[in-house]
């Protein structure tokens, strides 16, 4: 599979230490496509430990960048909810992802202003580097999760009001990069003891990922107000929501061959040729609709 | 019946035993076997979170010289049993592999420092064959 000419670095995975052009041969991941090599967690390490099989140098490099503690309590979370104890994948079908990647922001400039009058309004610019995305993964679902550390506690229901923009930087000497689209919309939390908040923005993702930007740049504000509009409570009380700069979560359907695809059956009988061929003569079926579907079968060819 | 025995030659039993040693089947039979290891084992526990212990198991035994539907295996295999036996024993006999896998869900931290819940087909032999 080719990368479809998406930009990016054409490192393969952190793992790999032996420079392209002085080890190649002996590289078996340099034999896959770029476009397949980046992001598959697992495959670099193993083949880099059976390529190095006589140093047993097993022990693989720690990730460059330590995760976010909140982010990785978060996706531990997702797996237990996702796989068992032993580490097969739940029988879900609600889930037709088989990936979920989630960054946090590169960086990101908190401007924090108040007015007094709107609320306590948080907004932080945003960015994202999207490079471990593989050309095989497809977005399903992109969030931005929030983690609420309520500095007060918060006794009914909060409203958010969320405005998202998305930046880009036309030509690379442009300075600040320009608005190119924006969406604002306005969610109803239930904060008490919600230690997160997913907010949905494929839609709003969808038109940036599809083109294969490996960068999101965005501006996200945030206002969030004590009570509930649909009570129609005066939402004047501020609450010091003490928001951390999102994570963005993506949901994925990886459509490589090492990847699951549980709704695949197909594959799963191709991958048995083991399994016992179906026998000529149909065996009764005791729900009886094998006799029926027998005498249909009679009458027709009489018929004809 | 009484008659059959009559006219069938009183084998001695150590023949007995030779002639139905070729159908019995091998001591070490082809199946599944376990094995478990845990990703601090690899020193792989620093990026590779979930899960903690991983059971990939593996296929091990010698397969019968008459294999049937026992292990589902094509009539290639006795075909080549037969090669192997009868013509050219540089030609190896059937090998005892994995027929049937399970997925194996895994929770990585890549290089960036970004979080990675993945999926992987066939990371768990649940199935042994004769191929």
């Amino acid at each position: 599979p080719h990368s479809r000419g998406r930009v990016g670095s054409d490192q393969t995975s952190g793992f790999l230490v032996a420079p392209e052009d002085a080890a190649s041969e002996l590289n078996p991941l340099l034999w896959l496509p770029k476009g397949v090599r980046r992001g598959y967690a697992l495959l670099p390490p193993l083949l880099k430990v059976l390529s190095d099989r006589g140093h047993q140098s097993w022990e693989s490099e720690a990730p460059r960048l330590q995760p976010d503690s909140r982010a990785l309590r978060y996706m531990k979370r997702l797996y237990k909810m996702s796989a068992t104890k032993e580490g097969i994948p739940k029988a879900n079908k609600s889930h037709l992802y088989n990936t979920v990647r989630l960054f946090t922001p590169c960086s990101e400039c908190k401007h924090r202003h108040r007015d007094l009058m709107k609320g306590d309004v948080h907004s932080v610019d945003l960015l994202f580097n999207l490079d471990r995305v593989t050309a095989l993964e497809h977005l399903l679902k992109s969030v931005l999760l929030y983690s609420f550390d309520t500095s007060v506690p918060v006794s009914s229901p909060v409203t958010c009001v969320c405005r998202l923009s998305a930046k880009e930087h036309n030509f690379s000497g442009q300075v600040c990069p320009s608005i190119s689209h924006s969406l604002a919309f306005s969610l109803h939390v239930e904060v008490r003891n919600r230690k997160w908040v997913e907010i949905d923005v494929t839609s709003f993702l969808q038109p940036l990922i599809a083109t294969n930007r490996r960068n999101i740049h965005m501006a996200v504000n945030f206002t969030c107000l004590l009570g509930d509009p649909q009570q129609n409570t005066k939402l004047e009380t501020l609450i010091n929501v003490a928001l951390v700069p999102p994570s963005l979560l993506l949901y994925l359907n990886d459509t490589s061959e090492q990847a699951y695809h549980r709704w695949n059956s197909l594959r799963h009988r191709r991958n048995n040729p083991g399994r016992p061929r179906q026998r000529n003569s149909p065996r009764v079926d005791p729900t009886g609709d094998q006799e029926k579907e027998n005498s249909q079968g009679k009458r027709a060819s009489r018929r004809r | 019946r009484d008659e059959n025995l009559k006219e069938a030659p009183a084998t001695p039993p150590h023949n007995l035993s030779e002639y139905f040693k070729q159908f019995l089947l091998p001591q070490n039979e082809c199946e599944l076997h376990n094995f478990r290891l845990s990703f601090s084992q690899l020193k792989w526990d620093k990026w590779i979170i979930a899960p903690h212990r991983y059971s990939p198991q593996y296929c091990k035994g010698d397969c019968p010289r008459v294999m049937g539907h026992r292990y589902g295996s094509p009539v290639h295999t006795m075909v080549q049993n037969i090669i192997y036996e009868k013509l050219d024993s540089s030609v190896p006999k059937p090998s005892c592999v994995p027929a049937e896998y399970s997925p194996l869900s895994v929770l990585t931290i890549e290089p960036d420092g970004s979080i990675v819940y993945k999926e992987y087909e066939d990371m768990i032999a649940t199935k042994c064959t004769c191929r």
